[in-house]
Parts: structure tokens; sequence; C-alpha cells
């Protein structure tokens, strides 16, 4: 049992065609200053620009709910589900950073709020969702995030193509080895739709997730 | 921290899409362990624009659609379960991706408890990653389950077995107990098995017709150097 290599996994991460995404979204990433390493993606948003689109989502179990977990779900509540943004960082998980880590994921919704109606010409209310990773305990450089989603860092890279995708999930990505993004069609009510994820983690993986509301671990 | 988003140009309803998701999750990712630790930050969520559907169509709904509602709720699963297992097969150090497979429970929660127990089990992962038949462990392991049910494990209805992957050139399952008894141990078969990156556990209760499948890895050194210097 001497230690031996972890295999490269670089091989599970592949090109999918720019046909094989759903319509109707745009994406966009960018290095925001979040992640020391400069360069390094740590920043995402999804934006849908449907203007009836639904959201949904399962939230950790555990008592110490991060700052972005609570205003997710707080978003999902008040918009009853008429959700079509998402913002992501990486580097920084905003959990148990009290207020400020509140009104810190507030503003990167906001932030993304305004980016999505001058995209899209649109008004409304708080449409947007938020995702932080990374350390615990640390506070976010918020105004690095909130000047990236308004400024040329997120706008400049905003498209729908396999690269703009790939952006995306290496955004999410903290000690991840290779990006994980899947695309897939299938046929419902006889008409070809689309689908296609993102997700990341590596380590402190156990989740038990549920819908918002309900109790705690 | 697991985090997840799942976007489709299908058009479904929010209450929908919640009802959709949730099973999904339930099957996908709260099925998956790397070392046993819940974040604070774990997520998923899901879109759907309806960007497929024509300007007047209606969304699916599952009182309205139910057939659509189940077809869109099954392809969901399926996909957030490739999705899931490859952060399993990312997991921090891994070597390894084993399913377990718990079968012959009394409800799908007691099966699910029993594959959560044994892939979590901090011995029994790193036997895999030593590539040691261990049974005992994965034994010890559903026998201190407690199943939500409340039913008791009998000891001498369970059996377990190694199944190669499917690239394995023998799919033979090795069988390592029956009913309780021990089988003749066969280490150079075991050895062929376990040596290969995929491999399943498989575990029968005998106490009734409620299967659940599980994902790990093993745990390795790597693991330990990984996360003993995260914060800097």
């Amino acid at each position: 049992n001497m230690p031996r290599p972890t295999p490269s996994k670089t091989h599970l991460h592949q090109p999918i065609p720019d046909s094989h995404f759903p319509q109707g979204y745009i994406v966009s990433s960018t290095h925001a200053g979040v992640k020391k390493k400069a360069g390094v993606l740590d920043l995402g948003i999804l934006l849908s620009t449907t203007p009836q689109t639904s959201g949904a989502a399962c939230f950790t179990r555990n008592a110490f709910k991060a700052a972005p977990v609570q205003v997710s779900a707080e978003v999902l509540k008040s918009s009853e589900g008429r959700v079509r943004s998402l913002v992501v960082n990486s580097g920084c998980a905003n959990a148990v950073t009290g207020s400020k880590g509140l009104k810190d994921a507030w503003a990167m919704a906001a932030s993304t709020d305004a980016l999505g109606r001058e995209l899209t010409q649109s008004g409304g209310g708080y449409e947007t969702l938020v995702m932080s990773t990374g350390v615990i305990g640390q506070h976010l450089p918020i105004e690095k995030i909130t000047n990236a989603i308004s400024g040329e860092g997120i706008k400049s890279n905003l498209g729908l193509s396999f690269g703009h995708w790939e952006g995306l999930a290496r955004a999410f990505m903290t000690t991840d080895t290779f990006p994980k993004l899947r695309a897939r069609k299938f046929s419902v009510r006889g008409k070809e739709v689309k689908i296609t994820g993102i997700d990341k983690g590596a380590g402190m993986i156990h989740p038990n997730m549920g819908p918002p509301g309900l109790p705690h671990a | 921290t697991l985090l997840g988003v799942i976007a489709t140009d299908a058009g479904v309803t929010p209450r929908s899409l919640q009802s959709a998701l949730t099973y999904a999750v339930d099957r996908s990712f709260n099925s998956i362990s790397v070392d046993g630790d819940m974040s604070t930050n774990d997520t998923v969520i899901a879109f759907a624009n309806g960007a497929a559907f024509g300007d007047n169509e209606p969304e699916i709904d599952e009182e309205t659609h139910p057939e659509e509602y189940l077809q869109f709720r099954d392809e969901l699963t399926s996909f957030a379960t490739e999705l899931a297992s490859l952060v399993v097969r990312d997991g921090e150090g891994a070597t390894k991706f084993v399913t377990v497979t718990v079968e012959g429970a009394p409800t799908y929660e007691d099966a699910h408890k029993v594959a959560s127990t044994i892939s979590t089990s901090a011995l029994v992962k790193c036997a895999l990653y030593g590539e040691d038949a261990n049974w005992g462990r994965i034994l010890c392991a559903v026998g201190y389950t407690s199943l939500p049910s409340g039913t008791p494990i009998d000891p001498t209805r369970v059996s377990v077995s190694f199944v190669p992957d499917q690239g394995s050139p023998n799919r033979s399952p090795l069988q390592l107990l029956t009913n309780g008894e021990p089988e003749p141990a066969d280490e150079e078969r075991a050895s062929e098995i376990l040596e290969r990156e995929d491999l399943e556990i498989r575990v029968q209760l005998g106490l009734g017709k409620e299967s659940a499948n599980y994902y790990t890895c093993d745990f390795s050194h790597e693991y330990v150097t990984i996360n003993g210097d995260y914060r800097s």
C-alpha cells in the first residue's frame, strides 16, 4: 500500500457540439479575482433569454446554510419559481460569514439581475439564484465580483457555444481536476428537447439535499 | 462542496420542475459519497425555459400532463446520475469508482441507508484502495446500520458479492458470503476484480424486494495530502 499517483481524469472531459446545448440560454465566465492565481476562471453567469422560465433547487440540509443558499431559497420563494439567471463564484464559499455574507450574496444577485434586464430589455424583481464554493469563513471580495458582472469581464465573454459553456464549468471548479459538463437530447411531446448540466465537487462530498423549506439535518 | 446546474429548453411548470428535481436528486446527488462530509453550500439548480416549445404551448405539469411529466422526470434522473458519477470519479485522490448495490430491503429508504453506510465506511474505502477483498468490513457496516423502517438486520440472510465492471474479461460475480456463511476464499479472482478502476459491491439483505444504488470511491494517501492544506 505505498502511495501511488491519482490517475488522470482528463479523458472524462470531451468537446460537445454547439448544437447539443439547449436553446434560449447565454452564459459567460471570467476571472474576477476571488482566486489568487491570475486568469483562472472564478465567476460565471447563466441567463435564460425567454421571459417565462421556471427554476427549482435542492439545498443542503446542513444547519449552517451558507449565505448564497439562504438567498437562493428566498429568491425562489418570492418569485414562486419564476427565475431565470444564475451567478456562481469559486474560491470563497461565503459560508459562516454573518450579515455581511448575506449582504454580499444579495449584491451578487442584484448585479446579475441588472445585467439580465439590460440584455433582455425586461423589467422585474429578483430573478437570480446564487452559488458560491471554496473556503468557509472568509468574506467575498464583493466589489471585484460586482465590478466583473457589470463590466467587461462578463459582458465580453457572453455566448452560447461549447467554449462558453466550458468556461462556465471551469468557473465552478475548486479542487476538481476537470470541468464537469454534459449535454443530451431527448424527445418529449414529439419534440426534440435538450438538456445540459454542469457540476463540481471533489471533496466534502456526501450531499443530503432537499427542496427549500425542509428541516435541517 | 457539490454544486450543480441543469438547464433544459423543455417547458415545465415551477412546481413540477421542483418535484422532478427533488426525485432526481434523491436518486443521484444524494446517493454519492467521497468522504462522508456534508457541505454548507451543496446546491443543485434546474432551469426550464420552454424555448423548444411553441409560443402558446402549455408547460409540462404533473397533474395536467402526467405521462410527459414522468418521461421528463426519468430523463432528468438519468442525466443527474451521470453528472453525479463525475463527482465521484473526480473524488480527491480517488483511484476507484465503486457502485454499492443493496437489494432485498424492506423499503427503498432502508436499502439507501445500508448502501450509504457501506459507502462512507473509512475502513471499507481504505480496503478498496489497498485492493483488499475485506468483506468483513462491508458486513460490519451493514450490521451497524439502523434501518429507517425499524426492521432488524438478520445476519443469516445477508449475502455479499463483488461484481466486475462491464469491461472486465470475466463478468461473473465473486460470491463472498451467502446467507451469513463465508464462501471459500478465491484471492486470485478477488484481486482480478479489485485491481480494476470500476467495480460493484452487491449486498442482499433477504428482507424484502426494494433496492438502491450508491456511488463511492476509495480513500487514498493523496486525499490526506490534499485536505491537510486546503485554506492556503
